[in-house]
């Protein structure tokens, strides 16, 4: 249940 | 030349069995102050990132910054052969093209030695902000654990609610529902068997269980566990290891459809 989201839709590459 | 001594070798075992079912090839920064790891799974969905303080060894020598790349079940099975109380001794050269690891018992007398072969990792770094998250709740690790085995008999996505109420994890499958609240509880003599709440507003996140599994392989390190939470982020799950570093594990939500 529900879409799995991943990590780069938040935090940006350094 | 990078050459490190850490008397507990049983806790870099313990870093290596934290992340190992997670990602494959893995770079071990190592800079005058700690070691360090910051990777992704392969899907993006969640981040390790690890820190062990150069103060947690009884030697520490790193004259350049370099990374140690490593393939991660190559690097388990040899530390299969680490026995409990070993010492454990790192060295590697400047070029970083080889890892020596050394495993020695002063009661046995016996020492272990082994070359590993280093492999030249493209990594990308993520980069995550120091964010002050509006739940953080502190609990035994062996309880979170617990927790995320039971409900996956009952689906595969646990629902994380922190409320004035406490914090409930929530999964709902074919069978039904399941529900686990846990309250503040500070009424224990040892602190680690404290559940403490720190709640500005109520958050609630959905998440995959499986990944929430994962993480508590790294249970082994740390009697207790802290989740921070914040509306529409990923949760945190650290471990922190004594006062000398911390595995941290950032997982993704699951968005309504």
């Amino acid at each position: 249940s529900g879409l799995q989201a991943t990590l780069q839709q938040y935090f940006g590459y350094s | 030349m990078f050459e490190a001594r850490l008397a507990n070798g049983n806790i870099f075992k313990m870093i290596v069995e934290s992340i190992r079912e997670l990602v494959v090839d893995v770079n071990i920064d190592c800079s005058t102050e700690e070691l360090s790891i910051q990777c992704m799974d392969s899907a993006h969905v969640a981040l390790v990132s690890m820190s062990l303080s150069q103060s947690a060894f009884d030697h520490f020598r790193c004259d350049r910054s370099l990374s140690l790349g490593l393939n991660l079940p190559n690097v388990s099975k040899i530390f299969k052969m680490m026995g409990r109380d070993d010492t454990m001794v790192l060295k590697a050269e400047d070029s970083a093209d080889k890892l020596m690891l050394m495993f020695e018992n002063d009661k046995s007398g016996t020492i272990a030695d082994f070359e590993l072969k280093l492999m030249a990792i493209e990594a990308e770094q993520l980069g995550v902000p120091d964010t002050a998250y509006k739940c953080s709740i502190s609990m035994p690790s062996s309880e979170f654990q617990r927790i995320v085995r039971d409900l996956q008999v009952m689906g595969d996505t646990c629902k994380i609610s922190c409320t004035k109420e406490g914090l409930k994890f929530s999964a709902t499958g074919q069978i039904g529902t399941g529900n686990i609240l846990m309250r503040q509880n500070v009424a224990s003599e040892k602190e680690e068997d404290h559940v403490t709440i720190d709640m500005e507003e109520p958050v609630e996140l959905n998440f995959a269980l499986r990944y929430l599994n994962f993480f508590t392989k790294a249970t082994p390190l740390s009697p207790t566990v802290i989740l921070k939470m914040s509306p529409g982020l990923p949760i945190v799950i650290e471990y922190p290891i004594e006062q000398l570093g911390h595995v941290k594990y950032y997982l993704a939500p699951k968005m309504e459809e």
